[in-house]
């Protein structure tokens, strides 16, 4: 489909790249094959410049409030979050889990970083998703290059860093080849 | 070239102002 590009508008700050929005919902009971999963992500929005950022994220329910199982992405406007995507191929992300009250503050940290560029790995992000689910709430970074060592070091220390996190939170690197082979 | 750098207040700033100053 085709779709108008996001520009920023007058006066606004553009950002560095731009991003959608995308839900996503398991319906109960059924598989999570490829083709139900792209089925059931709905993409809400792109924007381009901080201000079109805050329009959509203002209206949008917080993570903490969402009930069932339940995820929002954000990526940058181009890559599909999946893991079939060129960009993410060769990638990996890692995975924070978090207890259950913490997960709009933390997504919120985590998206404010990514649109501010604090990562400071060149082209590396892909993009993040924030995981509802019953007993605990997953967040999850993704980057392009699963191998390249000095970039997910560097993404891990930032997140340490922008998500001020207990000291006991454990944080794992996944790479999506391993994903698909355990899913 | 350069890279358009935010840090969380700057953007939470923005957060209710529509129209840059």
């Amino acid at each position: 489909a085709r779709r108008k590009m996001a520009v920023p508008g007058a006066g606004e700050h553009p950002l560095q790249f731009n991003y959608s929005l995308w839900y996503s919902r398991r319906t109960p009971g059924r598989p999570a094959s490829t083709q139900s999963y792209e089925q059931n992500i709905r993409q809400i929005g792109t924007f381009a410049s901080v201000e079109q950022f805050w329009r959509f994220y203002s209206h949008m329910i917080r993570p903490g409030d969402l009930t069932g199982h339940s995820d929002f992405h954000l990526f940058k406007d181009g890559i599909k979050p999946m893991w079939e995507d060129d960009a993410n191929k060769m990638g990996g992300k890692w995975i924070i889990r978090l207890r259950k009250g913490l997960a709009s503050r933390c997504w919120e940290n985590l998206i404010l970083a990514i649109l501010g560029e604090q990562f400071m790995v060149g082209e590396e992000i892909c993009g993040a998703v924030v995981s509802v689910r019953f007993q605990e709430d997953i967040l999850s970074i993704w980057n392009k290059t699963a191998s390249d060592q000095a970039t997910t070091a560097r993404i891990r220390d930032t997140l340490r860093r922008v998500l001020n996190l207990p000291p006991n939170t454990i944080m794992e690197y996944k790479t999506h080849t391993d994903s698909i082979k355990y899913s | 070239g350069t890279r358009i750098i935010y840090d969380r207040k700057f953007l939470l700033e923005r957060r209710s102002s529509p129209v840059a100053k």
